[in-house]
């Protein structure tokens, strides 16, 4: 089974400035229901 | 005759093998040939205008696993499987079943609810097992999304134009995995505040906002409302509310869920619409891949309210990793509840898709949801029939609003690590 998740979110005013959403994870890591996936 | 056939010498020659069996593979190649165009025509026919005698089945392109998969009757046998699995464990074999079961599909036994596992009466009470309060800590950080069920990480990144990753160089559109986008007026509606970052932050106590009642619900989200307005919905005042309040078809029951077919659509809108006209936001999305040991139930990732559902009745494909890179588009040929909604930061949507042993999707908060069973096929079909009658095309999905769970809110309001449901066998 599978879950998608379809959000919006700020994005940063350029890339690698503060404020938008950014990924804690990475692509084929193992997670546990409450562990972050990213932050805004 | 006899003479000529007595004194005419017969002489043997070998036909060439190589030419036996391009002969052969050309009548071969011929009659599949023949087969194909005949099936496309009568499938076609079935379509064109005339009443559909039953919705196409969904037949994907692909390697010569996913083509032998798309000839099974995958629900059929996805039901067989949840029948199966329902049958009573004779109990004393509980203890060894289960402790195998979890060997060979690394089930952590420790963070069990039950520490007797003689509770459990069959492999469906198992599978949807809850877990030890305290052993599924939430991430501290209030502007965190959380992940909503233990699982692999396949796919995540931003939405670019309307198209989703499902791997490299393969995806499928938000249209095909959501349905189209019908705004809702509060999505429609947004408040300045929704999209400024300096909205005041929330009462919180040790990092987890502390939400006290459903009006403050939605100011910590930033969807603040005037409660009069929320009574009476948006406002008149501008057109295109107006305009998009005539086309809401959508009626709430006095229950908490009403059914409407998708066929009563709203306005469609392209998904993009949703976003803030400054582009302070962007579309992102996550597909998290449950294993058979993990626990099946899922819970919020964030503080939202969801204030629609579309079930989709489609197929039940395996999802393992192996078809998300071989079959184009799984996502959108599955059996999915798709739950729409909103968060502090906009558009949220929650997709939990099912697969050929775990075609049972539960949401807790919508007891009339029923899925991978029958009765939802025929209404699917007769839908698609109906629709077809009218000539309008089929959504594909049946509709159904949260409205009435909450005036408040327009919708059933979820704290982040709630529990919203799970994935049954079969």
């Amino acid at each position: 089974s599978t879950i998608v998740l379809v959000f919006e979110a700020p994005v940063a005013e350029n890339p690698g400035a503060k404020g938008g959403f950014s990924w804690a994870v990475e692509k084929g890591q193992k997670v546990k229901m409450g562990q972050a996936l990213g932050y805004v | 005759l006899r003479s000529a056939l007595k004194d005419t010498k017969v002489r043997w020659y070998p036909i060439p093998v190589g030419l036996g069996i391009g002969f052969l593979g050309l009548v071969q190649f011929y009659k599949t040939q023949a087969r194909e165009k005949e099936r496309l025509e009568r499938e076609s026919s079935e379509f064109d205008g005339a009443r559909p005698k039953k919705r196409a089945r969904i037949r994907p392109d692909g390697p010569w696993q996913v083509r032998v998969m798309s000839t099974l009757p995958l629900k059929a046998m996805s039901r067989l499987w949840g029948k199966f699995n329902e049958l009573t464990i004779p109990y004393y074999l509980r203890i060894p079943g289960f402790k195998l079961y979890s060997f060979v599909f690394g089930v952590n036994l420790d963070e069990v609810s039950e520490p007797d596992l003689r509770v459990y009466p069959n492999l469906s009470a198992f599978f949807y097992r809850t877990l030890k309060p305290g052993v599924r800590p939430l991430d501290a950080n209030p502007n965190a999304l959380l992940s909503p069920a233990d699982g692999r990480v396949l796919q995540y990144g931003k939405i670019e134009g309307n198209d989703i990753e499902q791997v490299k160089g393969m995806t499928y559109t938000i249209d095909a995995l959501l349905g189209k986008n019908t705004p809702t007026p509060s999505l429609s509606e947004k408040t300045p505040e929704a999209t400024d970052e300096s909205v005041k932050s929330p009462p919180t106590r040790g990092g987890e906002e502390l939400v006290t009642s459903e009006e403050e619900f939605a100011r910590v989200n930033g969807i603040s409302y005037t409660l009069p307005n929320l009574l009476s919905g948006p406002d008149k005042s501008h057109d295109d509310t107006k305009k998009l309040d005539d086309q809401a078809a959508v009626p709430s029951s006095p229950g908490a869920v009403s059914e409407v077919r998708a066929d009563l659509a709203l306005g469609e809108k392209p998904w993009y619409d949703l976003l803030s006209p400054d582009n302070r936001t962007a579309l992102y999305y996550a597909v998290v891949y449950l294993a058979p040991g993990d626990y099946h139930r899922f819970h919020s990732p964030a503080n939202w309210v969801v204030e629609r559902r579309r079930h989709f009745a489609g197929e039940l494909y395996s999802v393992s990793p192996y078809l998300q890179r071989t079959l184009p588009g799984l996502f959108t040929l599955n059996e999915r509840v798709v739950l729409l909604g909103r968060w502090r930061w906009g558009f949220f949507g929650f997709v939990p898709v099912g697969a050929t042993n775990v075609g049972s999707i539960a949401v807790n908060f919508d007891k009339e949801l029923r899925t991978n069973s029958l009765l939802t096929d025929t209404a699917a079909d007769r839908a698609a029939e109906e629709a077809a009658a009218r000539g309008e095309p089929y959504a594909g999905f049946a509709e159904a609003t949260y409205g009435a769970a909450s005036a408040v809110l327009g919708g059933h309001a979820l704290r982040r690590g709630d529990e919203m449901g799970g994935f049954k066998l079969g």
